[in-house]
């Protein structure tokens, strides 16, 4: 189960 | 974006300018593992797909660019460049990197967060970048001497990875909603492996001989 969002990590 | 993120993609670009750098002045990729190279230019082709799909910023934008560009030049000097490529310790390089590929991708189609193209691809390049270093390792432990170029590009990308452990910390306790296990764990994984290296880094260091890593 992840957070909610695009990956806007790099 | 908060300043363990910054120092974190930081210390990641450093590293990989770094790399270039002795590449490109000095001509040689002496210690330098192209199995490891060729698994991150994979690790950021499959991960940054996002790049014609959605904007989040211009920073993020750039630095994706940056990460691509800079992979596939480093795979690209140390398989084509004349002078380059004669100086890659070939023989030495031997971890087979294509059985970290298949399981990273059969991992990423049972465990993900959406069964979506982009996505499976995503969490792929989390599983692999986890392991891609270990070639690189392998290397380090084989080659007689570590030059400082080469030991300095792992220190900082291990610094890399130290500070995006502090960023999950930091954003887990100011944002809502921010819970990421498939990336903390595959994080959580790639930063053991650094810090069992590490170790052996400074003891050899400290007693200034010739690295030794356990078999």
């Amino acid at each position: 189960n992840q957070g909610e969002g695009p990956h806007d990590e790099l | 974006m908060n300043i363990f993120r910054l120092a974190g993609d930081m210390s990641h670009l450093f590293s990989i300018l770094l790399l270039l750098l002795k590449i490109h002045t000095i001509k040689s990729c002496a210690g330098v593992s192209l199995k490891t190279q060729e698994l991150y230019a994979l690790v950021f082709a499959t991960r940054y797909l996002d790049i014609f799909t959605g904007y989040i910023s211009l920073y993020n934008t750039l630095m994706k660019m940056f990460f691509l560009w800079s992979s596939f030049t480093i795979v690209w000097y140390m398989r084509y460049h004349n002078v380059v490529r004669r100086s890659y310790d070939k023989d030495q390089d031997t971890f087979r990197h294509y059985f970290l590929i298949l399981p990273c991708f059969i991992l990423a189609l049972l465990v993900h967060e959406k069964f979506t193209f982009l996505e499976v691809l995503w969490t792929f390049s989390l599983y692999l970048e986890a392991v891609a270093i270990l070639p690189q390792l392998v290397l380090l432990q084989r080659t007689r001497n570590v030059d400082n170029l080469t030991g300095h590009y792992v220190f900082f990308l291990g610094a890399y990875r130290s500070f995006y452990i502090l960023n999950w910390i930091y954003r887990y306790f100011t944002e809502q909603n921010y819970y990421k296990w498939i990336t903390w764990i595959s994080g959580l994984v790639q930063t053991a492996l650094y810090a069992d290296f590490f170790y052996y880094y400074v003891k050899s260091w400290r007693n200034s001989e010739r690295l030794q890593l356990p078999a």
